[in-house]
């Protein structure tokens, strides 16, 4: 099971639980494993001055700062996944082969501005 | 299927939505692969996105292929022969852009041969590539020959070399199964009692899908 971030009701850019189930896809009769994974997203405010864990970039901060002299005319940075996780899925192919395939960045493990 | 499935049917490298006929069962090996990588902690899992540990090979892709062949000719084969089979396997499902790095071939039988044939006597068995109608390429040798004095349950062939592994591989593959028994007295129909019990055969292919080739950056 992926690493469940601190995922807690903070407004500041971090981590936010999502868990995905396959069989809420209907996708549960060609699936094998998992039922479903915690594939988290990203959410949460990056407001000046930009704290150092909020994983920012030298522009994030510039942005912050201007956002904060005209918050009309620069929007804040966007939260955005800046550390990824694949997973393994098991599933039958249209040939009913059983394909065992890895999947890149499926878990948001990270958040940064 | 709307938008939004397509979308991210295509985004798992699925043209649509599969629907099983007759599903088979999972293979022992790729159980084992899956919980492991389920073990891992992210980093790592990340680390061996493009590797098979189980396997130690390349690979991102793990797929079994079922055998849709038939035993040639219909009927019982004869003299010494004890067993001839074509072997297909629909490689369609492959991608364009996959990297074949290991092809397994699995025969099983339905139980080990614990009698084997007469002292003396070993049961011999030969692959050969084949058309799809089941007949052997003209001038090619077998692609393997093994000799047995007992039959396991399972066996295992590596047919990595013989697909050229590094190679995107055809569309499908035929080849052709001879199993017969030699020497020692006793009559030849006797002797194949072990081959009997071949029970079915599968193809296990590993592939390095396009994201193990793209490096990209990160931030």
């Amino acid at each position: 099971s992926a690493p469940s971030p601190p995922v807690t009701p903070s407004p500041l850019c971090k981590p936010r639980r999502l868990y995905i189930s396959f069989s809420d896809v209907g996708w549960e009769n060609w699936i094998i494993a998992p039922q479903g994974y915690l594939a988290n997203y990203c959410g949460g405010e990056c407001p000046f001055p930009l704290a150092a864990e909020l994983n920012s970039t030298n522009h994030a901060v510039l942005q912050t700062m201007v956002h904060s002299l005209d918050p009309q005319g620069t929007p804040q940075p966007c939260c955005v996944p800046v550390r990824l996780s694949p997973i393994s899925i098991l599933y039958y192919d249209n040939s009913d082969n059983v394909v065992l395939r890895h999947y890149e960045d499926m878990v948001v493990d990270e958040c940064g501005c | 299927l709307s938008p939004q499935e397509s979308a991210l049917l295509r985004s798992l490298g699925l043209s649509h939505k599969p629907s099983p006929k007759s599903p088979a069962p999972v293979p022992p090996v790729l159980w084992r692969i899956f919980h492991k990588r389920r073990t891992l902690p992210g980093p790592q899992a990340e680390l061996e996105s493009c590797r098979v540990e189980e396997l130690n090979v390349p690979g991102s892709i793990v797929r079994v292929f079922a055998d849709q062949g038939r035993f040639l000719p219909e009927g019982q084969p004869q003299g010494r022969l004890c067993l001839r089979k074509l072997l297909f396997f629909n490689l369609s499902a492959l991608e364009e852009g996959e990297r074949l790095t290991m092809a397994q071939l699995e025969l099983r039988f339905h139980h080990s041969s614990y009698h084997g044939p007469s002292p003396g006597q070993v049961l011999e068995l030969r692959l050969y590539r084949a058309s799809p109608r089941g007949l052997p390429r003209p001038g090619r040798g077998p692609l393997l020959e093994r000799s047995f004095v007992q039959l396991r349950k399972s066996l295992l062939f590596d047919l990595s070399a013989a697909l050229k592994a590094g190679e995107a591989p055809a569309r499908n593959l035929a080849l052709l199964l001879e199993i017969s028994a030699s020497g020692g007295p006793g009559s030849p129909r006797s002797l194949c009692g072990a081959s009997d019990a071949f029970a079915a055969t599968s193809l296990l292919l590993v592939t390095l899908g396009r994201q193990c080739g793209a490096a990209r950056s990160r931030r």
